[in-house]
């Protein structure tokens, strides 16, 4: 019963090192960029604040396949592990993004919506 | 920075030639020179980071500055419907007129002006203006709508206001179909008025009439929209304003408005208080709010060639 015990144990930590591990890879981070903070919502009528996102993590090798990466960051990933001190690491950066519709108050105090490209991180990856 | 710092490291390096002698350290002087410009470059505080990402902001925004609000301005309804579909990814072509326009990024909107010159002087018809000189020149116009409002209600009220005062005479020459005698009574009198098709004409104003001269408008034709009465909900007519509103932003000096003129689909004047339904001007029982969501709105949709485009999907085929 004893071993029984140890054993479900060992594979309990292997399990939290694991998601530990897997915490560390390049992933999407929440980043809330509020307007209302900064004093900009006199004019940005709508919205108030938006969640922007952000990329932050590792890239260790093998890349897993959601991480989409290409081939060259495939190739500096494997001379980053022989020279490590020469090559570093592929960088985690947004490699989807998305447009926000604004609502604002322009210079002679007309009412414009806007969209705007590339404001918001949709997906990580590492390149 | 680098071609400022090289300016820089060149005219520190000439300055310094001349007072020192030697050349090295001419040389040393330049380099801490070039070192403590390219700091000057960098934000130092809190602030100068903050008003250095506050002008990258407006930059994108296409904003020389942060606009500096005089008044408490009134977002329509109409800006709002249109963000609110944008927002949550629905048709954006359902609070339009529904016409198939070229994509565009922004849509401004314009709440009309007193015009500058003397009225067009003409029964059942008015003259407004609307300022666009905040558009951007690199900016395409793609479309442009004038939305006027609608109001059954009012309608109906005032024929019944006015057949109950019983001072106004119906005129004969209309369709025969709705001929009205005297000898109706009220009831009568407003279903068949109720059914009254109005036609509503935008023209824009090519030349103006000058002041105290007998000289008339001269005005082309942009759309013309007929409205049938028959339903009790109100609507917001759209017209399609695209050519003038160019014409406008190529021209500015040629802004002088549209006129909107009122008629029977009969082609007889309308006789009884047309203004009145059609929401143009402001009457002094209407508040604020109501008289800011119904007064005429003239919308445009511009591309500057950045960014989705906020166009127009078309409904599927069945």
């Amino acid at each position: 019963h004893r071993r029984e015990r140890g054993k479900k144990k060992r594979r309990r930590s292997k399990k939290v090192q694991r998601h530990r591990k897997a915490g560390a890879e390049c992933r999407r981070h929440p980043m809330y960029v509020s307007f209302n903070e900064v004093g900009w919502t006199e004019w940005i009528v709508a919205p108030v604040g938006y969640q922007a996102f952000y990329c932050d993590g590792k890239c260790p090798f093998p890349i897993s396949d959601y991480l989409n990466s290409t081939n060259h960051a495939i190739v500096q990933t494997l001379v980053n592990s022989v020279m490590p001190d020469r090559i570093p690491e592929v960088c985690c950066v947004p490699t989807e993004l998305s447009s926000i519709s604004m609502l604002y108050l322009d210079e002679q105090n007309k009412v414009v919506l806007k969209n705007y490209q590339g404001m918001v991180v949709k997906a990580c990856g590492c390149r | 920075s680098s071609s400022s710092s090289s300016t820089s490291s060149s005219s520190s390096v000439s300055s310094s030639s001349s007072t020192s002698s030697s050349s090295s350290s001419s040389s040393s002087s330049s380099s801490l020179k070039v070192t403590a410009t390219k700091k000057d470059n960098f934000p130092q505080t809190h602030d100068d980071l903050f008003k250095a990402f506050e002008a990258n902001l407006l930059q994108i925004f296409g904003l020389k500055n942060r606009p500096k609000l005089n008044e408490k301005t009134f977002v329509p309804q109409y800006m709002w419907d249109l963000y609110d579909s944008h927002k949550q990814k629905k048709d954006p072509s359902a609070p339009t007129s529904g016409r198939g326009y070229l994509p565009a990024n922004t849509v401004r909107s314009f709440y009309h002006i007193d015009p500058h010159f003397m009225d067009c002087t003409e029964e059942n018809a008015s003259t407004i203006m609307f300022n666009i000189s905040n558009m951007m020149e690199e900016e395409i116009l793609t479309a442009a709508d004038l939305r006027i409002f609608w109001d059954p209600k009012f309608y109906e009220y005032n024929y019944r206001g006015a057949a109950s005062s019983s001072d106004i005479s119906i005129d004969n020459s209309y369709d025969s179909n709705y001929n009205i005698t005297r000898d109706n009574n009220n009831k009568n009198m407003f279903k068949k008025l109720k059914y009254f098709p109005i036609r509503i004409e935008v023209h824009e104003v090519i030349s103006p009439p000058r002041w105290g001269s007998s000289s008339e408008c001269i005005t082309r034709l942009i759309d013309t929209k007929v409205i049938h009465s028959n339903s009790n909900t109100s609507t917001w007519v759209v017209f399609d304003v695209h050519p003038a509103v160019l014409k406008w932003k190529q021209t500015p000096h040629l802004n002088h408005g549209l006129h909107i003129r009122l008629s029977t689909a009969t082609k007889n004047p309308v006789s009884v208080q047309p203004h009145q339904h059609i929401r143009l001007k402001r009457t002094a029982d209407i508040e604020q709010n109501e008289w800011q969501n119904s007064r005429p709105l003239l919308i445009t949709y511009t591309d500057d060639g950045k960014g989705v485009p906020l166009k127009r999907s078309r409904r599927s085929a069945r």
